[in-house]
Formats: C-alpha cells, sequence, structure tokens
C-alpha cells in the first residue's frame, strides 16, 4: 500500500503539475525492467485477485510514469536531462551477475526473478544522485520518495512477523538480504526527511 | 507449503 502511495503521490505531481522535475527517468526505467523481471509469472502464478491486481498495477503506472517523462510535451520538458546521469548498466550488469551466481534454483524465470530483486534494493540510486543535485525539491518529490522507501522498511517487520506467525513460512535469505540493503539506502535520505518534517522546513539534501 | 519458487509477495 506504501509503494501503490508512492506511485500516485509521483502521478500526482507528474499530471497536476504537469512537471516531472527532480524525477530520475532512470530510477523509472529500472524500476519497469524490476517489474517486467520479476513478474513473468503473472498468467503462470495465481496468488490472489490482490496480488494480480497490484502486478498489473505497479506494471502499468511506472509505464505509464516512462511515457509521460518521455512523451508527454510539457512533461518532457520539465525533465532534468543533464544532472540525472547515472548510467543504467553500472547497476543493471553487476545485478545481472550477481543474480547468476546467487540464486537459489538455475532456472530462466528465477535467475530473472532474483536479478529484479537486486536490481530492485539499488533502483533508487539515480534518483538519490539527482535529488541531491536538485536545488528545489518539492513536497510531493520528497513523499514520493519517502513512501518509496517505507514499503520495503514495512516489509522488513512483515517478514519478521511472518517468520514467527506462519507455520508453513520459509526463510527467504536472497530477499531478506536484498530488502536490508535496499533499506539501508535510504538510511541517509529519511534522516534528512525527518529532520525538515521536524523543522518545518524544506527538504534539502546536503552536497 | 511455501517454497522460494511459491512466491506471494509484489
Amino acid at each position: 500500500m506504501t509503494h501503490l502511495a508512492s506511485i500516485c503521490l509521483l502521478l500526482l505531481k507528474i499530471h497536476t503539475m504537469k512537471s516531472c522535475a527532480g524525477v530520475s527517468l532512470k530510477t523509472q526505467e529500472l524500476y519497469a525492467l524490476v517489474f517486467v523481471t520479476r513478474y513473468l509469472d503473472l498468467f503462470s502464478n495465481f496468488v490472489s485477485m490482490y496480488n494480480t491486481i497490484m502486478k498489473i498495477i505497479f506494471l502499468s503506472s511506472t509505464f505509464g510514469i516512462i511515457w509521460y517523462m518521455r512523451g508527454h510535451k510539457l512533461v518532457r520538458q520539465s525533465y532534468d536531462k543533464e544532472q540525472d546521469t547515472f548510467r543504467h548498466y553500472f547497476l543493471v550488469i553487476p545485478c545481472m551477475v550477481l543474480a547468476l551466481v546467487i540464486h537459489s534454483k538455475f532456472t530462466l524465470l528465477e535467475v530473472l526473478w532474483t536479478f529484479s530483486i537486486y536490481l530492485e534494493a539499488v533502483a533508487i540510486l539515480p534518483q538519490l544522485v539527482l535529488l541531491q543535485r536538485t536545488r528545489n525539491i518539492d513536497n510531493l518529490t520528497g513523499n514520493y520518495i519517502f513512501c518509496l522507501g517505507a514499503y520495503r522498511a514495512l516489509y522488513l517487520l512483515n517478514w519478521i512477523y511472518r517468520y514467527f506467525m506462519e507455520k508453513n513460512y520459509h526463510a527467504q535469505w536472497i530477499t531478506w538480504m536484498a530488502g536490508m540493503i535496499q533499506t539501508a539506502i535510504y538510511a541517509d535520505f529519511f534522516y534528512y526527511y525527518f529532520k525538515s518534517w521536524k523543522k518545518n522546513e524544506r527538504l534539502k539534501l546536503p552536497a | 507449503h511455501l517454497t522460494e519458487s511459491e512466491k506471494d509477495e509484489l
């Protein structure tokens, strides 16, 4: 739900302000790759209606955001292309190599799923780099990134709960480790987010 | 039971 909220915040910003200033297209494209490689079981593995609908929402909204940033006449103009310089392959290749080395089963679907877990953990990095270069971070962008970081932190709590409360729940070391790293990457952002919130000031990251 | 390949999370 926090993940869904983050997407709603981002779409709200882009749609109402007709601007994607401070939003990293690189991070959005990495997320698109995360969802495509993770949800390859969309039609073969039915978990629940909720699960299927959320997968479709995550996939379609991410491609919608990318379309807005690349294709919409007004939104495209507000994109900070010169600042958003992080290279995709810098993250994609190491994650692919890691997925080929550390996975639970050597099948195409499993390796791609593991890749998506690793890539998700670091997909925020281009956004954080852009954020640091952005002078005026608007509230919606700040809250968007906060929610995007919070959902994995909440997963950590959920994993602990499931581990102790669910009889047939098995240890998932790949997901847990990647989730911990993903949350840790946000630690610095969370610190400045709460600091600015407490002081009632505009969010600003130190250079 | 739930194994790594029976994924129920998003």
